[in-house]
């Protein structure tokens, strides 16, 4: 583990003197090998070293820590600060119906994660919501999303696969302003970020229902293209949060400190399994540590 | 990258980066780097183009020593299960699996071993629709081990060249999850005199090197025989199945290039590492 490798670069420095520029080189090598081989990005490394190395040289050796656990100390409390705030919650502060929009890559978990939201809104704040499938292109979409809402114990807007998504939305929007529901949540088909046309599609969906809310979801194993996928997504929507999906897994998460530091937005929730109760919200020290190995 | 550049110490970290940056790994990119710059020594080489080569060549050797050709089903009908996390696109590339073999004349039957997650069978009966494959399933909540025995009885009898077998995505670190496939596996190698099945792992390209823990533990439990990597027609190069192939000697059958039926190609390393550089 990093704590051990650390260890090892500082034991001749054990309680004595300040973390020195050579000691800090071969430290700041090992939390660089530990922040690659848990995918963040190398450009997001290479930043966050300079500015770990300038919060950390310098200091003086605390007696309390090993200089390896001082080290580690700067460097995560740095993390955490990146990461940003715990548990941002989602934006309901709008005339009902709220409409939250769910975005993201083929298979990262958006549909599951829909349907956990509603339910968590459901049974903590009383929210009632709309679901709406605009996915017309993978095979029994709409069917996956039918049966979790269900579960979730909310309504899901009956769509078609045959009709346009733009149409589908407006649809469910009067649906959902009929009905009463203080939510609409749009599940959007899985989409390659540099698919032009289909990121037209949410732009243009963006712009006929004015969300207050676009959540990114993105999977904890992403590597490296995660820095690619959330600023693509971020440019073209303008995404007000991100959520982590898969996190009961043993990936390292990087994606987020990429994901955060490409796009500055909030990741709000963690997908913690594939049951509907599988949402928790964000725990930058968590993921920190996690990060770190 | 390497255009017009002088061959130095600045050229070959420019290198490891773009390695770094395409998913290698940190170990994976920096033995390529190594090797690259002791042969560059030895073959004297002065041209960066020359050098872009060796690159090409070295990532390609890794590739190609756990490639096998693939062989003919052992007995009819042959048998693949598809294993993997959850959303990497088993379901997706078993309808191009089936759409392939029958291009090649094969009768194909699909199991819809996926018994938990919601419209999960729905899924795969649109895609045995769309190849005229008869899909075998229970409702949901079944025992997935049962519907893919009974599926393989139905090959046997009704004569089948292949079955593929669909089953839940599930993390590799989920060991009840984990023992489910272990059952399904046994219970596929005790039919008839059938003790050789394929077990396919499906890894998504966008993956990082969570892979390596991915084919670990599937491969310890399970003894998997080929690899699909999906989603290379996004941005993700794959390169984390360099440093894979190399670990745990495994082929890669096929990738996957897109959503539809066809978007599905036999694995081939040149093409693949033409890719990166
Ligand atoms: N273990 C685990 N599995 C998850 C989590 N979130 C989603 N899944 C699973 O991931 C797979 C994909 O989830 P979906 O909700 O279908 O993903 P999607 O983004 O809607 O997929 P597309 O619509 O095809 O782009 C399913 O097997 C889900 O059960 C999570 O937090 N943990
Ligand atoms: N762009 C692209 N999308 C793909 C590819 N393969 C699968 N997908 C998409 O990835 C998403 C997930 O595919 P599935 O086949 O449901 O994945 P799965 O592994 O069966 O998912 P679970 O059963 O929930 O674990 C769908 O939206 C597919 O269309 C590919 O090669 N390229
Ligand atoms: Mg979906
Ligand atoms: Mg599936």
């Amino acid at each position: 583990a990093l704590s051990d490798r650390l260890d090892q670069v500082f034991k001749t420095l054990k309680g004595q003197g300040s973390l020195s520029e050579k000691n800090m080189e071969d430290a700041l090598r090992e939390v660089r090998r530990a922040l690659l081989e848990a995918d963040v990005h190398l450009s997001v490394v290479k930043s966050f070293i300079a500015k770990v190395k300038d919060e950390a040289s310098g200091q003086k050796v605390l007696n309390s820590l090993t200089p390896g656990q001082q080290v580690i100390k700067v460097v995560h409390d740095e993390l955490v600060a990146i990461m940003g705030e715990r548990n941002e919650q989602l934006n309901l502060a709008a005339q009902p119906p709220v409409v939250v929009m769910m975005v993201g890559l083929q298979g990262s978990g958006k549909t599951t994660t829909t349907a956990k939201l509603a339910k968590r809104l459901l049974d903590r704040h009383q929210k009632k919501s709309l679901l709406a499938s605009l996915d017309v292109y993978r095979p029994a979409a709409m069917e996956q999303l039918a049966t979790v809402g269900r579960e979730a114990g909310v309504d899901v807007f009956p769509g078609r696969p045959d009709a346009d998504p733009r149409d589908i939305a407006q649809q469910a929007l009067e649906a959902a302003r009929r009905g009463g529901q203080d939510i609409l949540f749009l599940d959007t088909a899985g989409r390659l970020h540099v698919d032009d046309d289909l990121m037209q599609e949410l732009e243009d969906i963006k712009k006929l229902l004015d969300p207050l809310e676009i959540l990114l979801v993105a999977d904890a194993m992403t590597g490296q293209d995660a820095v690619g996928i959330a600023r693509r997504f971020n440019e073209r929507l303008d995404i007000t949060g991100v959520i982590l999906s898969k996190t009961d897994g043993d990936a390292r998460g990087g994606a987020a400190l990429s994901i955060r530091h490409v796009t500055g937005k909030p990741i709000k929730f963690l997908g913690t399994g594939e049951t509907l109760s599988g949402l928790e919200p964000f725990h930058p020290d968590r993921i920190a540590s996690r990060i770190l190995g | 990258l390497i255009k017009g550049r002088r061959i130095d110490e600045e050229l070959f970290e420019d290198l490891e980066g773009l390695l770094i940056t395409s998913d290698f790994g940190l170990e994976t990119s920096v033995a390529i780097i190594e090797e690259v710059r002791q042969r560059h020594h030895r073959e004297m080489i002065k041209q960066p183009e020359m050098l872009r080569q060796l690159l090409r060549q070295v990532v390609l050797e890794r590739l190609q020593s756990s490639q096998v050709d693939p062989q003919p089903w052992p007995e009819k009908p042959g048998v693949i299960l598809v294993v993997g996390v959850n959303g990497v696109g088993k379901t997706t590339t078993i309808g191009k699996l089936a759409h392939y073999y029958r291009g090649q004349g094969q009768s194909v039957m699909l199991a819809a071993g996926d018994t938990f997650r919601a419209a999960a069978v729905e899924q795969l009966r649109l895609w045995g629709q769309r190849c005229d494959c008869p899909v075998i399933a229970q409702q949901q909540g079944s025992d997935s081990a049962s519907v893919i025995y009974d599926a393989h009885n139905a090959a046997m009898s009704r004569g089948f060249d292949l079955l593929i077998a669909d089953t839940a995505g599930r993390l590799h670190t989920k060991v009840n999850l984990m023992e489910e496939l272990k059952k399904i596996n046994r219970v596929l190698g005790r039919q008839g005199s059938r003790t050789t099945h394929e077990v396919w792992l499906v890894l998504d390209a966008t993956t990082g090197q969570n892979a390596h823990s991915q084919v670990k533990r599937f491969h310890d439990d399970l003894g998997v025989t080929g690899l699909i990597i999906t989603k290379l027609d996004g941005t993700a190069k794959g390169g984390v199945v360099v440093g894979l192939t190399q670990a745990f000697n495994l082929p890669i059958r096929f990738i996957g290039v897109g959503e539809a039926m066809e978007d599905l190609r036999p694995f081939d390393p040149e093409q693949f590492v033409e890719g990166f550089f």
